[in-house]
């Protein structure tokens, strides 16, 4: 009554706009770039990499990005450390074991993800609590 | 158990964030 107009707010859209780049990404579908991790070739949005990445933001954000559709990261994170964080950016789900942590933290850190740093660190913390 | 995955939520922020056109 007297409301100035209505909202339907649908609460799952991000989380379901996220499933169906995921689904883009592992069908190939309008991927505009293969990261080489490892000598791995694996390929990505730069849209969500710059989404997601303080490091991919700063590569993709100017003109210098436009032309790159290979990119290989020398001296840069391993595949094991590396292809967690691509899923995370795809899935909100970031898979950790005390095994790869360390390799994880440092992509993250490559990466410029300070969220993830900060959730790795608390990770190593309490596998390490009695 | 082989394969249980223990998952804890994380609820604050997880990514960067773009700063807005000045």
């Amino acid at each position: 009554e007297g409301a100035l107009g209505y909202v339907r707010e649908f609460t799952r859209h991000s989380s379901d706009v996220l499933g169906n780049l995921n689904e883009l990404r592992l069908r190939g579908i309008l991927t505009d770039v293969t990261l080489l991790v490892g000598g791995q070739p694996l390929r990505a949005h730069k849209a969500v990499l710059i989404a997601c990445s303080g490091f991919f933001y700063s590569i993709f954000r100017g003109r210098a990005g436009v032309g790159v559709d290979v990119l290989s990261l020398p001296g840069g994170p391993e595949a094991r450390g590396f292809a967690p964080l691509l899923d995370f950016m795809y899935t909100s789900r970031l898979r950790l074991s005390p095994a790869t942590a360390p390799a994880v933290l440092a992509a993250a850190t490559y990466l410029q993800m300070e969220h993830v740093v900060q959730a790795c660190h608390r990770f190593i913390q309490a596998s390490y609590e009695p | 158990h082989e394969g249980l995955v223990a998952t804890v939520k994380e609820a604050g922020r997880s990514i960067h964030e773009i700063p807005r056109e000045e």
